[in-house]
């Protein structure tokens, strides 16, 4: 453990933590794509069956069952709460998710550490990961406003990819580790978030109301 | 240089 690999995790977490305090004070899930969020069940789902195979973690073990646990109820929000449901753009939310998860799916069977089931799904989870936030950057673009909860969540979650490449690299020359699946994987994630980034920092400097061109 | 496969990572 080293202080970019908890301060990345407490980001990821800060950030889920936003989302659900937009959704429970404000009842509205406006400017969140339902798409990224079926995405992060599905990745959390399919990184998380070891929960069964592996011993438990104190530190690993409770992130895994918040991560699941938040995701899942997020998306129950979004789809089957009387109020919030109906602020959901489901007009803007446009992307074709479903496109990332057959090229995902055929990369995890190719490229992975173990061929074998845990593994495999391991492998897809960090590839659909990579890309799970495009739908929900295509809905920011189009939207005329950003409130600043939805601003810092998409800004916290993209933040805390970018502290595991940090981690990565301390953990290369402190202890050896060398993982090229993560690495590449999380590189295009941050990357991916290279222009939110920009317009993000650009109008808090300014500040002004956040607005992706 | 040969991956080193360790999940401890979330």
């Amino acid at each position: 453990m080293n202080a970019f690999r908890l301060l990345a995790d407490l980001t990821h977490l800060l950030s889920i933590i936003i989302l659900l305090v937009k959704i429970r004070t404000t009842k509205s899930c406006a400017g969140i794509s339902l798409k990224t969020q079926d995405l992060y069940v599905l990745v959390f789902i399919s990184r998380y069956l070891d929960l069964f195979t592996r011993p438990l973690s104190l530190y690993n073990t409770p992130f895994k069952l918040v991560f699941l646990a938040t995701s899942i109820t997020i998306v129950y929000y979004m789809r089957y709460h009387k109020v919030v449901k109906q602020t959901y753009n489901k007009d803007s939310d446009t992307f074709k998710h479903y496109f990332l998860i057959l090229p995902c799916a055929v990369l995890a069977f190719f490229i992975n550490p173990k061929f074998t089931f845990i593994e495999v799904l391991w492998s897809f989870s960090i590839y659909l990961e990579a890309v799970a936030i495009l739908p929900q950057l295509v809905l920011l673009q189009s939207s005329s406003n950003i409130d600043n909860l939805t601003g810092n969540y998409v800004f916290m979650l993209g933040a805390y990819r970018a502290l595991y490449l940090l981690n990565w690299i301390y953990r290369f020359f402190a202890e050896d580790v060398v993982r090229w699946i993560p690495w590449i994987a999380g590189l295009v994630q941050t990357a991916l978030y290279a222009d939110f980034f920009y317009y993000y920092i650009k109008s808090w400097r300014n500040n002004e109301r956040l607005k992706l061109p | 240089v040969p991956s080193k496969h360790v999940k401890d990572e979330l």
